[in-house]
């Protein structure tokens, strides 16, 4: 009798236990948030600093974490506890949900919720004709101009990734580069055998058609800029058209799935070249023009509007850390997908 | 999730554009924006 008494304790205190060691954790958490947020207010910024955390992760099986995640989150929440549920995970996460477009009992279920629309006239487009604006909702982490293709964007200070490994190497921005070089130096035996070598890659039949042409030739001297927005999980998240362009290719790379907040900025090496990503590219009236949506663990899903059938978060075949990226290119050839500033292009979703 | 936007704009770099046609950022890190709101102009 005192055995099974024994075991009688021993399932509510392990209970205990694990609640206490997690609320711990949660604590410690809150309170790393709050020093990191009091150094921002200060002005200091962290260095990159890998920790343990980050190489544990490394050996997390993220992906099915991040589908089982999905799995949950799409299960249907029933009718009455719909409310309960996403006003939970509105006081949670700070979102706004005066602004959801339907009443909260129409999302079935938490990822119905999560890639909500909006009423209309909550996110006003910018009317002046020479702005870009925000694609999205979310916290500017960095932006400013670059010196070339081949320059480096400072992930956190101490640690940066290039451009070209951020949008790929067959990139439309590396050949656009190449002209500007071509552009300066004008040698035409030299556009020639960059044709005959390039005949087949795909940048080089859109740039044949005059309207891609006449827009890369005119601007031969731009500037190169960027822009890293950092999405919180209660934000709004629908990715919109940052200005009128053509949408020529888009580029799907598998990649990882770790974390994106603040903290994993800080710890993971490479973080928005080695997640799952999708790039798209294309033109607008000032030259080259790319959105990287780059997924995380809880949000490793990127639905893209121009073209329904992409998948992403897909089960990992093989267990190649990086697979060549997917390219596909949008007809007609050279013209793609016609968006104005505003239009809604994509959505990133839980799992 | 992340967005990074790279995109080619006038620069006061090249010998053409006068100062008036670069292209300047209106935000400031750490600054909370919105869809629509103008990045830049």
């Amino acid at each position: 009798s005192s055995n099974s008494q024994g075991n009688a304790f021993l399932v509510p205190g392990a209970t205990v236990a694990t609640l206490l060691m997690l609320g711990v954790l949660h604590a410690r958490r809150l309170y790393d948030d709050k020093k990191v947020e009091e150094a921002r207010e200060k002005g200091i910024e962290f260095e990159f600093r890998p920790d343990v955390k980050a190489t544990f992760l490394r050996m997390l099986p993220l992906r099915s974490i991040s589908r089982v995640w999905g799995f949950l989150t799409n299960l249907e929440v029933p009718v009455w506890l719909r409310p309960h549920v996403y006003r939970a995970w509105a006081r949670a996460y700070h979102s706004n949900l005066e602004e959801a477009a339907l009443p909260l009992e129409e999302y079935a279920s938490l990822r119905d919720f999560f890639v909500r629309t909006l009423r209309e006239g909550c996110r006003p487009i910018d009317p002046d004709p020479y702005s870009l604006v925000s694609p999205v909702d979310g916290t500017i982490l960095r932006f400013g101009e670059l010196e070339d293709a081949g320059a480096m964007i400072e992930q956190v200070k101490g640690f940066s990734y290039s451009v070209t490994s951020l949008l790929g190497s067959h990139s439309l921005l590396s050949m656009i580069a190449e002209k500007n070089t071509q552009h300066k130096s004008s040698n035409i035996e030299q556009e020639s055998t960059q044709r005959e070598k390039s005949k087949k890659s795909w940048w080089w039949i859109s740039l044949a058609s005059p309207k891609v042409r006449e827009t890369v030739s005119e601007c031969p001297m731009k500037g190169l800029y960027y822009c890293v927005i950092y999405l919180k999980p209660g934000d709004y998240h629908r990715i919109h058209s940052p200005v009128d362009w053509n949408v020529l290719v888009r580029r799907h790379f598998s990649g990882r799935l770790f974390p994106l907040n603040e903290r994993a900025t800080r710890t993971i090496r490479s973080l928005y070249v080695e997640n799952e990503r999708v790039v798209l590219e294309g033109l607008w009236q000032q030259g080259f023009m790319a959105i990287a949506a780059i997924g995380a663990t809880n949000i490793g899903s990127i639905e893209l509007f121009i073209e329904p059938e992409l998948r992403t978060n897909r089960p990992r075949k093989k267990l190649l850390p990086t697979e060549p990226p997917e390219d596909r290119v949008y007809e007609p050839e050279g013209v793609g997908v016609m968006l104005k500033k505003g239009d809604g292009l994509a959505a990133f979703n839980m799992g | 999730s992340t967005v990074v936007l790279v995109f080619q704009a006038p620069t006061s770099k090249s010998p053409k554009n006068t100062d008036a046609s670069k292209f300047r950022f209106s935000i400031r890190r750490g600054d909370r924006i919105r869809v629509g709101q103008a990045l830049g102009r």
